[in-house]
């Protein structure tokens, strides 16, 4: 089985702006 | 064959061959009677018993009687004698300088004298000891019934307990480095007839005999582009007199070559990750006396003194030698599923959040789904 990869627009960056990444 | 290599291309022990230093070389004076038939070039030029030719000082009729012979050898040279074949009879004193430096400092080699402590305070043939066998002696002059075919010889070694030690003595070989010579005759043999004392010096040879010092790394000297003469170093060496190692052949500290080893620099072991290294003294003593190289700058996101492992951030491609360019991988690991930038530098593991897994923490694991939150990018599934 292979597991899904991490979907990076689901993040709600709301509160953690500083931790996103410049590409997401 | 290269004498400084073995057939089977190890390094040896290798010198320039044994020669007149002086030969051909420009001698200064002090004093020159002026004609042509005493030029001072008479002192270093092919000395023919058929066809004598000879310098000839001024006639000194009062004090001080000092006539002074320089010649610059242009280069440092071990020498083991300097001779002189007078035209004249021998001086009572004399005194032979050297110098190390280029004519900058001086110090004595040698004295020749009837009254050596008097004229050069010195004690007549003083003992010779493994302590003090870098010091100059003064010796009575000797006269032969010839006088005007008289030699001079001065052994630089005779009598110095080390002497058959030569190699392993760096007393010695500091005490046979001369880079130029001086003769000082101080006072010539006295005529017995005092009416109307006129006396003069005259030389037919100035002979150094000796080698181009190159520390055992080579066996010739040359001029370099500039004309300066200079040792044709081996062993990776380099410097005027092979007195250091080529850049990058640091792993280990420059020493003179002897009989039994030939001493050369060896190169860092950098992993061709780096063109430039040091030598760490430290590092060299918990070797054993074995490899003090520390490679600095190592390229291609390697690390550590032998740029043999991959720099944070980095893990290593096993699939290819460490001294491949591409050896090293970046981690590549998640922004948010990985706790940090860093990976296991073998396999390429990232430090996974929780929940999270793959070699990147890219994926949740089982049992886990992904959640909205970039601080806890995988939750439990209720």
């Amino acid at each position: 089985e292979v597991l899904p990869t991490l979907d990076m627009a689901l993040f709600d960056w709301t509160d953690y702006e500083d931790m996103r990444p410049e590409d997401s | 064959t290269d004498p400084c290599y073995s057939e089977s291309g190890s390094a040896r022990y290798c010198i320039p061959e044994f020669v007149n230093a002086a030969f051909g070389q420009e001698v200064t004076v002090s004093s020159s009677c002026g004609h042509r038939s005493c030029d001072r070039t008479h002192l270093t030029d092919l000395n023919s018993a058929q066809n004598r030719t000879c310098w000839q000082s001024e006639t000194l009729r009062t004090m001080p009687y000092n006539v002074t012979l320089t010649i610059s050898l242009g280069k440092k040279f071990e020498i083991t004698y300097v001779s002189l074949q007078f035209c004249s009879e021998k001086p009572d004193s004399m005194a032979i300088y050297k110098s190390m430096d280029y004519g900058r400092s001086w110090m004595p080699f040698q004295f020749y004298s009837s009254q050596c402590r008097r004229v050069y305070d010195c004690p007549n043939r003083a003992e010779l000891t493994k302590l003090n066998e870098q010091e100059p002696l003064c010796m009575e002059m000797l006269h032969s019934a010839d006088i005007n075919n008289a030699f001079l010889v001065f052994s630089t070694l005779e009598g110095r307990p080390s002497r058959s030690n030569f190699v392993s003595s760096p007393v010695l070989q500091d005490w046979v480095t001369v880079t130029d010579i001086r003769v000082i005759f101080n006072r010539p043999k006295m005529s017995k007839d005092m009416r109307e004392p006129a006396y003069f010096y005259a030389v037919s040879d100035f002979q150094v005999g000796g080698r181009c010092k190159c520390n055992g790394h080579a066996h010739k000297c040359t001029k370099d582009k500039e004309g300066k003469m200079v040792c044709d170093c081996k062993h990776n060496t380099e410097g005027p007199e092979c007195d250091r190692c080529k850049p990058f052949h640091y792993d280990r500290p420059w020493q003179r070559a002897t009989y039994k080893e030939a001493n050369e620099c060896l190169p860092c072991n950098c992993n061709l990750h780096a063109r430039r290294c040091r030598f760490n003294m430290e590092l060299y003593k918990l070797s054993g006396r074995k490899s003090g190289g520390v490679c600095m700058n190592c390229r291609h996101n390697t690390a550590g003194r032998h740029c043999h492992y991959c720099k944070e951030g980095y893990y290593r491609d096993m699939s290819r030698p460490i001294t491949h360019r591409k050896a090293c991988i970046a981690c590549d690991c998640h922004p948010v599923g990985a706790a940090g930038k860093t990976c296991n530098q073998t396999s390429g593991q990232c430090q996974c959040k929780d929940g999270v897994t793959g070699l990147t923490c890219n994926r949740c694991a089982k049992g886990y789904q992904q959640s909205r939150s970039p601080v806890a990018p995988c939750i439990k599934i209720p």
